[in-house]
């Protein structure tokens, strides 16, 4: 029988490990500004 | 296996900052009003391939006005981008551009420019001149003078206004009205104006001096008119050097400009 995992349960297995001090990337967009925002 | 994606592009990689430079260029070699424009940030890029090195680009750019009229052959990366408190414009663009082999060309293009929210200035400095309607009629009546008085001290050709860059106006403490306007020479000196002025026609694009004014005029407490025009000379088009030409992209003349 299928049963569903809580979601916290779920997302606690799913949950990569991360590395210590791993920092994620930058969002690929929008870009870095040159000048200023308006 | 399939061929994994193509790892999508982003907003700051050198490939999308070549399509950016190649998109301002053709945006400001094919426009014929108001001020050169500078490549503020990438807000968005899609990469669609076509078959083996040809892709068809989509990018939504932030671009920032310069302080360079679109006429002036001053090269872009000498011109200033204006600064916030002189009341900035930005344009928004989507721009498609293909690339083949490296080589990038515009296909269309399609810009909308907008001055920053007043209250975005008087926020940050609430004593700033702001811009004012190009058919406000102090505005008029301002360039109208300011053309004027030029046309009588000069000892060159008579000149006709083209159109009103930008202009601004102070209230307090001073009332002061600030404005930019483009300018043709004509086929007659100022001196020959003062006689017939209607037989003073623009002289054809290929051969016109064209040039900038600004011009102050103090309407109070005290009465002042500064003007000062550049005339740039006879419009010989400059050898297109890419500013940041990267290897391996190459601009070729510009693309039709389908939009």
């Amino acid at each position: 029988p299928v049963t569903k995992r809580a979601v916290a349960e779920a997302a606690q297995h799913d949950k990569v490990p991360r590395p210590v001090g791993f920092v994620p990337p930058p969002p690929p967009c929008p870009g870095k500004i040159r000048y200023f925002d308006i | 296996v399939p061929a994994a994606p193509p790892t999508p592009l982003g907003c700051d990689d050198p490939e999308s900052e070549a399509a950016a430079e190649a998109a301002v260029n053709y945006i400001n070699g094919h426009s014929h009003h108001g001020y050169k424009f500078a490549f503020n940030r990438i807000e968005d890029i899609r990469v669609v391939p076509q078959g083996p090195s040809k892709d068809i680009i989509f990018l939504e750019l932030d671009l920032l006005e310069t302080t360079c009229h679109i006429l002036s052959p001053t090269p872009l990366a000498n011109c200033t981008v204006r600064s916030f408190t002189e009341h900035a414009v930005e344009g928004d663009c989507d721009v498609k551009l293909q690339r083949v082999d490296g080589t990038l060309s515009v296909l269309a293009s399609k810009c909308h420019s907008h001055a920053d929210s007043s209250e975005d200035i008087i926020k940050v400095c609430p004593e700033c001149p702001l811009l004012a309607s190009l058919n406000n009629t102090e505005v008029l009546e301002a360039v109208s003078a300011a053309l004027n008085d030029y046309n009588s001290k000069t000892t060159d050709s008579y000149l006709r206004l083209l159109e009103i860059g930008r202009a601004k106006i102070q209230y307090h403490p001073a009332h002061v009205v600030v404005i930019e306007f483009a300018v043709g020479a004509t086929n007659c000196s100022a001196e020959d104006a003062k006689a017939d002025v209607k037989a003073c026609q623009l002289l054809p694009k290929h051969q016109s001096n064209f040039g900038f004014c600004t011009a102050v005029m103090v309407k109070s407490p005290s009465q002042d008119l500064k003007v000062d025009c550049q005339l740039y000379g006879h419009q010989v088009p400059a050898p297109y050097i890419p500013l940041l030409s990267r290897p391996g992209v190459t601009y070729p003349y510009p693309g039709q400009d389908t939009s």
